[in-house]
């Protein structure tokens, strides 16, 4: 069964559109590098929450292949369930052939309706895609489609445009300040080891190490509980991460130590300015598990980085934009 | 053969709820875990 946990996407803002079958049906999807299923509505979901939404119809693709396997997309209390099926997924011009595909069938909640995006498409590796689905990337280099065994992204500061995922390629005007890359410490989510972060000249966490993930489907910065509580007294902000957009120019950078290089990202990163008022653009990931001390780097550290996911390396590759 | 797909940005699923009255229950019937993404087993558990 795939697992989606849904409210994970509550502050994802990026969206693109792909097509499923043929003809082609067009869907918004997150293109997330933190999963690795692809699933979409599809006409068998019936519920005022999917009404609201694209919608998948098997019966009018001819290409369209079914299965009698099951799908699972839940999300805290609530859940979809539907079906794994094989079809055309056109990817900007890129035709990929019988990729597999989740079409949600139930929907028992209500907030599915507000979703802002159809479906997700993951981009992380086939060894965390549920039900053994191949991700759509690997189908891509397998079927030769990308002249390049990587994929690379840049998402625009404040503007509501210009942001774009890149298949097969390094757009190199992203580039000229140099890439630096990072090697992967599994091949599960795009996850590297830093060696240490500091807030100012003060480390704030990962003394020992830890590790990180580099998750365009995850909005914000996401650290560990006792990093974040240091973070925001030494900011002095207040419990619920609201600050004055005045303090900005005045707040430390946060650095991130990996492989031998230095990453920063200013107080304007960090801080989120929206209707007038401002807030930490980071959150909590709780305490940390017996996977260790784990970092998320979402669109709050992309925003500041062209990045680089690069299979035919296993490698992260980091340009710096300013 | 390179193949650029545009994203754009649009409001978020929180902002919609909260523009509806809805985020404040939401939060309630579903508790916000970030980390449940990545490790679904031990949130769940």
């Amino acid at each position: 069964a795939s697992s989606e946990p849904m409210e994970n996407y509550m502050d994802t803002s990026y969206y693109g559109t792909i097509s499923i079958g043929t003809p082609a049906q067009d869907f918004t999807v997150i293109f997330d590098t933190g999963s690795s299923n692809l699933w979409v509505p599809s006409v068998y979901c019936t519920s005022s929450a999917c009404s609201n939404h694209k919608r998948f119809n098997p019966s009018e693709s001819s290409t369209y292949v079914g299965t009698n396997e099951t799908v699972y997309i839940a999300y805290g209390t609530g859940s979809m369930s539907g079906i794994l099926g094989y079809d055309t997924v056109t990817v900007s011009s890129i035709a990929v052939q019988n990729q597999i595909f989740g079409l949600s069938e139930t929907e028992p909640g209500s907030f599915f309706y507000y979703c802002p995006f159809d479906g997700i498409l993951g981009l992380a590796f086939p060894s965390i895609s549920s039900s053994g689905a191949t991700p759509v990337f690997d189908n891509m280099m397998d079927q030769d489609l990308v002249p390049l065994d990587l994929f690379s992204v840049y998402l625009s500061k404040n503007g509501e445009s210009g942001s774009f995922v890149l298949f097969g390629g390094i757009d190199s005007s992203y580039t000229t300040n140099g890439i630096y890359w990072i090697p992967l410490s599994a091949e599960t989510y795009w996850q590297i080891t830093m060696d240490k972060v500091t807030l100012g000249e003060k480390s704030v966490g990962c003394y020992l190490t830890c590790q990180a993930i580099v998750d365009t489907g995850t909005s914000l910065l996401a650290v560990p509980q006792g990093t974040y509580d240091r973070i925001i007294r030494d900011l002095g902000v207040n419990s619920d991460g609201e600050i004055s957009c005045d303090d900005i120019s005045s707040l430390p950078d946060i650095t991130f130590h990996i492989h031998d290089h230095t990453f920063s990202l200013s107080g304007s990163a960090y801080v989120l300015e929206e209707d007038g008022s401002c807030s930490l653009g980071i959150q909590s990931l709780g305490t940390p598990t017996e996977l260790g001390e784990q970092w998320i780097l979402g669109d709050v550290f992309i925003r500041e980085y062209y990045v680089i996911f690069d299979r035919s390396n296993n490698k992260v590759g980091l340009s710096p934009l300013s | 053969a390179v193949h650029r797909v545009p994203l754009k940005k649009g409001k978020t699923l929180r902002k919609q709820l909260k523009d509806h009255g809805l985020l404040e229950d939401f939060l309630k019937k579903h508790p916000y875990n970030p980390a449940s993404k990545y490790n679904p087993v031990l949130s769940a558990s």
